[in-house]
């Protein structure tokens, strides 16, 4: 699988 | 303060609803480094409370610094914030100027 792209990381509260 | 200076505000969020209302995006080792407000949902705490902005850059959670923590570690202490019994609010201390202080 490709390396997790922290970039795009967006969390929901 | 110089012309470059960022301003920081506190806003305090009182638990008015059952969800905090917010999304975030960024931390540490991203090119946004600090955690910025991507999304504030209607009927959230956030909006309830309305001072916090999309946009935002958040400084600090009850006086946590958010500097040097990744994406995961910020989400996890704003959560906790909102879910601990002993407050019933969350002060986020934010920052409308996109910088790493």
């Amino acid at each position: 699988s490709p390396p997790k792209d922290y970039e795009d990381e967006v969390t929901f509260f | 303060p110089g012309l470059l200076e960022p301003t920081s505000t506190l806003v305090r969020v009182a638990k008015s609803a059952g969800t905090l209302g917010i999304a975030i995006e960024g931390g540490a080792n991203t090119r946004q480094p600090l955690p910025r407000i991507v999304t504030i949902q209607r009927g959230g705490s956030a909006h309830n409370c309305g001072q916090l902005k999309v946009g935002q850059v958040i400084l600090e959670v009850n006086g946590v610094s958010m500097r040097g923590r990744e994406h995961r570690d910020a989400a996890r202490i704003i959560a906790e914030a909102f879910k601990t019994k002993e407050r019933d609010h969350v002060d986020f201390l934010v920052t409308e100027f996109n910088v790493a202080l």
